[in-house]
């Protein structure tokens, strides 16, 4: 099984 | 604001690309040109557009505005401009209103509409410089079919990139699939190469649903660019005339 993962992981709030 | 394209059908193109993903967003204006960047709502992908100045013809932005459109009644307006139609875009400071202008090209008919514009506090994210592991560049059409046609076996693909070529995997109930497609120019027609540049294999994997909403921007582009690094999000770009570009960002699956 795959787990989406969330842009917030990568890339930070400006 | 005042900017003029000599043809709507861009406009309306990136708008339909972009509209099943992000439903309000502030269209950011300023002297480089007009530029979006909107997550999702499952904060899963990230669409970023930038129309530069040089797109326009002319182009006029005196300060800062984010212009607040919801881009289902945006569509609704750009219904009424022909895809040859000029397009102008004005706005004044602290706007209410956009405005928008579309003249047929024998100057016969000129149509002209006022769009209600909405406060959107709309986090913006830093997407850092990268420098991607693998970067493949192939006819934006292909990768349409491919992602479509997969979707037909699997939720999800995995990408692998290799000096050999790029190759796109899914797994499901029914069987399994994969498409390779392999780095080739095509000398008569630069539109059909597929170009894989690499400094170390890449293998990810990614929800189709989402490759598929990217791809509604196929008409804009001949080529379609795919930059990978493993465990970042992916980048799907599709360049535009004058440097302008629209891209996506699509978070990874992972695993568990």
């Amino acid at each position: 099984h795959q787990y989406q993962e969330q842009l917030s992981t990568f890339f930070k709030p400006k | 604001l005042e900017a003029r394209l000599e043809a709507a059908d861009l406009f309306k193109k990136v708008v339909e690309a972009i509209k099943d993903l992000v439903q309000h967003c502030n269209f950011d204006c300023n002297d480089s040109g007009i530029a979006l960047q909107a997550m999702d709502n499952s904060h899963v992908a990230l669409v970023s557009m930038m129309l530069t100045a040089d797109t326009f013809t002319p182009f006029r932005c005196d300060r800062n505005i984010p212009l607040g459109i919801d881009l289902t009644s945006l569509t609704k307006v750009l219904r009424a401009a022909q895809s040859s139609d000029i397009l102008t875009i004005k706005s004044e400071d602290a706007p209410d209103v956009v405005n928008l202008v579309f003249e047929g090209k024998d100057q016969d008919r000129i149509s002209e509409y006022d769009l209600k514009l909405m406060d959107i506090d709309q986090e913006h994210l830093g997407i850092p410089d990268t420098e991607y592991a693998a970067t493949a560049s192939m006819p934006a059409a292909d990768f349409k079919r491919i992602c479509s046609d997969l979707l037909l076996i699997s939720e999800a693909v995995s990408i692998e990139c290799t000096k050999e070529g790029i190759t796109f995997k899914a797994e499901g109930d029914i069987g399994n699939g994969s498409v390779t497609l392999r780095q080739h120019s095509d000398l008569e027609n630069s539109d059909k190469n597929v170009d894989i540049s690499l400094t170390e294999p890449v293998a990810l994997s990614f929800s189709l649903k989402y490759l598929t909403g990217f791809c509604k921007a196929t008409g804009l582009s001949n080529q379609v660019r795919l930059c990978l690094s493993n465990d970042v999000p992916l980048m799907v770009e599709y360049a535009l005339a004058n440097n302008s570009y629209l891209r996506f960002y699509l978070a990874p699956k992972i695993g568990d």
